[in-house]
């Protein structure tokens, strides 16, 4: 406003000193005050017309999603302006500049308020918090709350694998062929030695016929697959290669108001660790449908090993909002550091559990780590 | 966020589009909610 003065009255005085005065000179002075006087509310009206029409249009195409969806037509992948607009921005340091506002501490008396708006927002359960919800300082440590014993039972029967995490499956199935292709959404996979890292721990893959429309990521040539068989052989003695075996994945999302601690799905050893400083996309449906290799891309923490069946990984990838990992089993592991270049194929950063081809021995049901904000 | 878990599991190798009683079945579908705990998949001793 003060800045709209100041230009009001340079005009003014600059009119007066050429003409001698605003009327004589047809009341051009007066005529311009008006038009200023509408500067200011203009603008806001333009503003908020325009953020109503982007509004109007995001509900339109999502309607059109949902009705090709309802025709049951797969949505396919489709990159567009939106996400490249994502490439370009500082996502890690937006994530930590919102991982710094969640962690400022919240009076006492305002905490139920915030967190009971945060739940009513995000469809949070406010019945299973582990502490009374005064108890937790700030919304980092509200999101990144334990629950009440007993609410998460274990499925006993030991010939099932449980879910490590809370969440909605986006994804499952068997890997088949050499590469061991995971489909991020229909029309664009990407290959699970990209998303575990080229030295993951696999059993050495049958030779099998390549598929020519198949787009593999992060594997400069076919012999990968050799490399696996040939990294770390007292790691790999660990993991036979049987045929009676299937090799399956499992894709599972969280919501920003589900419980986001995440438990070991099976009795199996942790092996090896390996750390992905990647970028923050969001990770959304929508995402998965524009942004290509989302979680290839993305930080991530991998957790390899074995468990009875043969190969056991978890890969937790982080999102914008959610771009740390903790790991209860590595206290000491920082992700979402500040970099000063981040190259895509950075390699990851390893660790192998000591004893070596034992590790790191993880329950069924039992607490491994915990995504948390920024 | 999401957790992605790749995982070995019995199959009885049977013929591609056969499957035998042992072989690892998912219990879950495409959108189905999941919680901490919940079997995603079982399999059978023969």
């Amino acid at each position: 406003t003060s800045f709209l003065n100041n230009l009001r009255s340079n005009h003014s005085a600059r009119a007066s000193s050429l003409g001698g005065g605003g009327t004589g000179s047809g009341g051009g002075g007066s005529g311009d005050s008006k038009g200023n006087a509408f500067l200011l509310p203009g603008a806001t009206m333009a503003t908020i017309l325009m953020l109503g029409a982007l509004h109007a249009r995001r509900l339109y195409e999502d309607k059109k999603i949902e009705e090709k969806r309802e025709r049951g037509i797969e949505l396919e992948f489709k990159p567009d302006v939106k996400a490249s607009f994502l490439g370009i921005l500082p996502l890690r340091s937006i994530s930590r500049a919102w991982g710094s506002l969640t962690s400022v501490e919240i009076p006492v008396w305002m905490r139920p308020y915030v967190y009971k708006a945060w739940s009513r927002a995000f469809h949070s359960n406010l019945e299973e918090p582990a502490l009374p919800l005064e108890e937790y300082a700030s919304l980092q440590e509200f999101f990144v709350r334990s629950l009440k014993e007993g609410c998460r039972p274990i499925d006993p029967d030991p010939r099932c694998l449980v879910s490590p995490v809370d969440g909605t499956v986006v994804r499952f199935g068997e890997l088949k062929g050499s590469r061991g292709m995971i489909e991020q959404v229909k029309g664009h996979s990407y290959s699970v030695s990209a998303l575990l890292g080229n030295n993951c721990l696999l059993p050495m893959a049958p030779e099998g016929k390549e598929s020519e429309d198949e787009e593999a990521i992060g594997e400069n040539n076919d012999k990968s697959w050799w490399t696996v068989s040939l990294a770390s052989p007292k790691l790999r003695e660990s993991i036979s290669a049987s045929p009676m075996k299937g090799l399956y994945y499992c894709v599972i999302y969280l919501k920003p108001g589900d419980y986001h601690r995440i438990h070991s799905p099976a009795d199996w050893n942790a092996l090896v660790r390996r750390h992905f400083a990647g970028r923050l996309f969001p990770v959304n449906e929508r995402a998965t449908r524009t942004i290509r290799n989302l979680y290839v891309e993305n930080e991530r923490v991998v957790l390899e090993g074995v468990w009875k069946e043969g190969f056991m990984a978890l890969a937790a990838v982080g999102a914008t909002n959610i771009g740390s990992i903790e790991l209860f089993i590595e206290p000491e592991l920082r992700t979402n550091k500040p970099k000063k270049k981040l190259f895509p194929t950075e390699p990851p950063e390893e660790r192998v559990y000591d004893p070596e081809g034992h590790g790191v021995k993880l329950e069924k049901g039992k607490q491994v780590g915990a995504f948390n904000m920024g | 966020s999401t957790v992605v878990l790749v995982f070995q599991a019995p199959t009885a190798n049977t013929p591609e589009g056969s499957s035998s009683s042992s072989d690892f079945r998912f219990c879950v579908k495409h959108g189905d909610r999941v919680r901490v705990g919940e079997a995603l998949g079982r399999w059978k001793e023969e």
